[in-house]
């Protein structure tokens, strides 16, 4: 399909295919392609390749156009509160972050604020001892704040570099569930200048539309920084980041390619525009 | 919603006096939108969209004097058929155990969703044993020992070991122990995952599932329909569960997946806790898939 010489509707019909198979949502597919056909109409596009690298550009201008680094700074004592809704990939992420930064040689210590689920905990401390980093934990059912006041105690008495807080799953249209997070995430405002320095809102590549209010309702209670998009090893696009992009100022930083602690990578926002395409 | 859009588009057409067939195709775009921003595929949702303007058109909705609401009962109409009926039941084998198998992609809530169905076997009267066949997940085989500790429900592990061999000793335990449910939870795996998939193959030669179940999250966008039909033509699956329908996502991927499949939803999920699995409404589904 690609080499298609020629502009034509059945070309635009299968790039809103594309697009829209993608995730990326009615919305931002239609308001990409109006911007192609007004390329078109203005004689700047004249090949069917030139619509398709046209579309990659528009694309990747949404999404900010270059790599983006986490807000991490030496000298300082950084906080990353990990959230999302239930089995986006908290925990596994939170286990991959510890391993990177254990390996550039900060020292790092977890907060297990997910009190809540079955076996979180074991689940956390699992990934903590493969990445060779402390883990500060209270029993099953604990307040997931005071976990994390002491955590930030912890790290302060320890001279930590980076601290990474698990928090449990929970749906956005859950109330009492977000106003625990405006919690915990007003206890870290309190307890460190600056902090939460990145608050990591985590989406499953698999998601739909419903990403979209999730971003919204986090960004509410937690001052959304980035977003991490996981299970992109799967065939899902993970597009509805793009469609985010759009309507909020908040950058892809991470991706999660598999269920192995090395399966982390930056964010590149020209070679997940590319994948699209595959 | 989608009702009130209707309206709207057919009042702005109202004026001209008869509808014609363009007319109808403006409503469509309207339908078509709708289902789309509920995640339907959108081959499934182009699909739909002709057999309801088939129908639209076939009826008498040009001399309608509310066509709107018309339109409406059509689409929601072929909405429940296309999504199918209630049908909870589950398979009971004649000579126990039945053995129930919960497969999908990872995080869809199969670990939990186990201990649900057992709960809600239990209530029926029978006597579940859960068997921890995710030997791969940090704290897996852990989590279902919690789930079944909370429930009073026995749980059968036998470490990190062979999933196909632990399911069979699983069965072996619940004839031993009299128990006449036998509920394998596995682990989350990526339906291209050729290792994965072929392991999952194996535990079904070897334990011989009565019942297959799919768990497939309700917020699934346009995926649902590559992991669905690759997951039934690869070890065939009795039905489907979906699950976090107590979150506010339209649940499009649903239709998809029937549509794609043929196989019927079982159950829904909707919540953390471990009574929290209905039966399945197809009408319920009708009007949150269309907004
Ligand atoms: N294929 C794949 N699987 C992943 C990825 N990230 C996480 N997983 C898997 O997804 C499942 C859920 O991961 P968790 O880390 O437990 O997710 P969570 O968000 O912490 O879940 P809750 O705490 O229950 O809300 C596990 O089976 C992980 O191994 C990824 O990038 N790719
Ligand atoms: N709100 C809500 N959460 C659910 C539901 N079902 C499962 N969960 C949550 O979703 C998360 C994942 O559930 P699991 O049972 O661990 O999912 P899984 O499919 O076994 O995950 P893997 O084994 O890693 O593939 C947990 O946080 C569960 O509590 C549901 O119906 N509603
Ligand atoms: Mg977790
Ligand atoms: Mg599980």
């Amino acid at each position: 399909f690609l080499g298609v010489p020629k502009i034509d509707e059945d070309l635009f019909d299968d790039l809103e295919e594309i697009l829209i198979t993608a995730d990326l949502g009615v919305q931002t597919s239609d308001d990409l392609l109006e911007t192609l056909r007004q390329k078109v109409r203005e004689d700047k596009l004249h090949t069917g390749d030139q619509v398709i690298e046209a579309l990659k550009e528009e694309m990747a201008k949404l999404l900010g156009d270059e790599i983006v680094p986490l807000n991490i700074e030496e000298g300082r004592l950084n906080i990353i509160l990990v959230v999302g809704v239930n089995g986006v990939g908290k925990t596994t992420l939170v286990g991959k972050l510890a391993n990177r930064y254990q390996a550039e040689g900060y020292k790092v210590l977890v907060a297990a604020a997910d009190t809540f689920r079955a076996a979180a905990i074991e689940q956390l401390e699992i990934w903590c001892e493969r990445a060779g980093v402390d883990m500060i934990k209270h029993q099953a059912g604990a307040d997931p704040a005071a976990v994390v006041f002491d955590t930030i105690q912890a790290g302060k008495a320890r001279g930590t570099d980076v601290i990474l807080i698990d928090t449990a799953g929970r749906l956005h249209n859950k109330g009492h569930l977000m106003d625990e997070m405006n919690k915990i995430y007003r206890v870290i405002k309190r307890e460190v200048e600056d902090a939460p320095h990145e608050t990591l809102l985590v989406l499953d590549a698999t998601t739909g539309q419903n990403a979209v209010l999730q971003a919204k309702a986090f960004d509410e209670v937690s001052n959304v920084t980035a977003l991490a998009l996981t299970k992109l090893d799967g065939t899902a696009k993970g597009g509805i980041v793009i469609a985010i992009s759009q309507q909020m100022d908040i950058p892809v930083k991470l991706v999660g390619l598999g269920e192995g602690i090395d399966d982390l990578r930056d964010f590149d926002p020209s070679v997940f525009v590319a994948a699209l395409f595959d | 919603n989608l009702s009130e859009k209707l309206q709207n588009t057919f009042k702005k057409l109202r004026g001209k006096g008869r509808l014609t067939e363009n007319d109808i195709n403006e409503a469509m775009r309207e339908v078509r939108l709708a289902l789309l921003e509920a995640d339907v595929n959108f081959r499934v949702t182009r699909d739909f969209i002709n057999k309801v303007k088939e129908k639209a058109l076939g009826s008498d909705i040009l001399e309608s004097l509310t066509p709107g609401q018309q339109v409406v009962k059509i689409v929601y109409d072929e909405l429940v058929e296309m999504i199918g009926g209630t049908q909870s039941k589950l398979t009971v084998s004649s000579k126990i155990p039945t053995v129930i198998m919960l497969v999908g992609l990872q995080g869809a809530g199969k670990t939990t969703a186990t201990g649900k169905l057992a709960n809600y076997l239990r209530k029926s009267g029978k006597k579940p044993l859960l068997v921890a066949c995710d030997v791969y997940r940090p704290a897996a085989i852990e989590q279902l020992h919690v789930v079944g500790r909370q429930l009073n429900i026995p749980v059968f592990d036998m470490g990190q070991g062979d999933p196909a061999e632990i399911a069979l000793k699983g069965i072996d335990q619940a004839l031993s122990q009299g128990r006449d449910t036998v509920l394998l939870d596995t682990a989350g795996r990526l339906h291209i995952d050729d290792e994965m998939m072929s392991e999952l193959i194996e535990i079904k030669e070897e334990a011989k599932p009565h019942e297959i179940l799919l768990l497939v999250d309700a917020m699934t966008g346009q995926d649902a329909v590559n992991v669905a039909d690759s997951f039934n033509s690869q070890i065939g699956i009795d039905g489907i569960i979906l699950t976090k329908m107590d979150g506010d996502t339209r649940g499009g991927a649903a239709l998809s997946i029937k549509a794609v499949t043929g196989k019927p939803i079982k159950f829904i999920s909707a919540g953390e806790k471990l009574d929290t699995l209905e039966p399945f409404y197809p009408d319920r589904l009708a009007q949150r898939i269309l907004g």
